[in-house]
């Protein structure tokens, strides 16, 4: 029998305590704990591998504080596009979707490539009806908005960069991703 | 970026990445996160989840490449991250980080930036949570 064990993470980048207050650092330091003591608790109740990792990325896609479905950040044209991947070890299958916009949770529009069509990855609008026609939520591209990453679009736009989740914090709060 | 990676009682792994891209970036460009193999990975040896500059995740293959080291290199799972995050990333001018988890339940979560948002859990202990690199 296996040690059952999760890993999640929210991104990486340049967090540094100095910059970070406190309750933001306390509201993330929640949202992890919640999300891998629940996935800790379906490894224990004898949950796939496979079904732990998708419901966890499915709950830090629900978080507004990461960059994965709401609180996802901005492109150029103030629009929000999303990917998302799952892999089997057992069987080397894979699913993944890239360039949705109305899915809510594009994990779950991965794992659905997975389990019910046989290839590997959509994109774009054919993405878009596969998760559709497999009867998964889908929610206006605004649904996946927030003030903070408007800001941090308004930032980059002023600073003509490009910048990766990892550096599209704000002083003092450069959140990575 | 988000991702998780699991082992489960019965031995098996898996892993999964979602994001939703760079601030300001063109639309249409499309990350690491999607490409197994690249932002994701898992075989019956090891499951890797990946954040961080994608264009240098995907020319490295950077999920794939740690399996490769440990299949053909003989490379424990914390070497081959090791030499991933803080060898073969940097070299191509990125950054970033990943969790990993082998068939033994080995847990591996390095990164070469100043933090990354990063959470673990093994059967019958407590989580730990961590945000920074010096904890």
């Amino acid at each position: 029998m296996a040690r059952a064990t999760i890993a999640i993470h929210g991104g990486a980048g340049a967090i540094a305590r100095a910059s970070m207050d406190a309750d933001k650092e306390l509201l993330y330091r929640q949202a992890l704990l919640q999300i891998v003591a629940s996935a800790q608790a379906l490894l224990a109740a004898g949950s796939s591998a496979l079904d732990v990792v998708t419901e966890a990325v499915r709950q830090l896609e629900a978080c507004p504080l990461f960059n994965a479905g709401v609180g996802a950040v901005f492109t150029h044209e103030g629009t929000h596009e999303l990917d998302a991947s799952v892999m089997d070890g057992r069987t080397r299958e894979a699913g993944a979707v890239a360039g949705v916009r109305r899915v809510r949770h594009p994990v779950l529009a991965a794992r659905s490539v997975l389990e019910n069509s046989p290839h590997v990855l959509f994109i774009g609008q054919g993405a878009e009806s596969f998760a559709e026609k497999q009867g998964l939520e889908m929610v206006s591209n605004d649904f996946f908005s927030t003030p903070e990453r408007r800001t941090q679009l308004e930032h980059a736009l002023n600073t003509q960069q490009t910048l990766l989740d990892h550096d599209g914090g704000l002083p003092p709060d450069r959140k990575f991703g | 970026t988000v991702g998780a990676v699991a082992l489960d009682s019965a031995g098996n792994l898996a892993a999964a990445t979602s994001t939703g891209g760079m601030t300001n970036k063109q639309v249409g460009r499309v990350g690491d996160s999607p490409l197994p193999g690249a932002g994701c990975y898992a075989s019956e040896r090891v499951a890797i989840s990946c954040t961080g500059t994608g264009e240098v995740f995907m020319r490295t293959l950077a999920a794939y490449d740690i399996a490769a080291m440990m299949e053909y290199g003989g490379l424990s799972l914390q070497q081959a991250s090791d030499k991933l995050i803080h060898e073969k990333i940097p070299a191509l001018g990125g950054s970033g980080g990943l969790i990993a988890i082998d068939t033994d339940g080995n847990l591996a979560l390095p990164f070469n930036s100043e933090g990354m948002y990063r959470g673990y859990a093994v059967a019958g202990e407590l989580p730990v949570v961590a945000i920074y690199r010096e904890e």
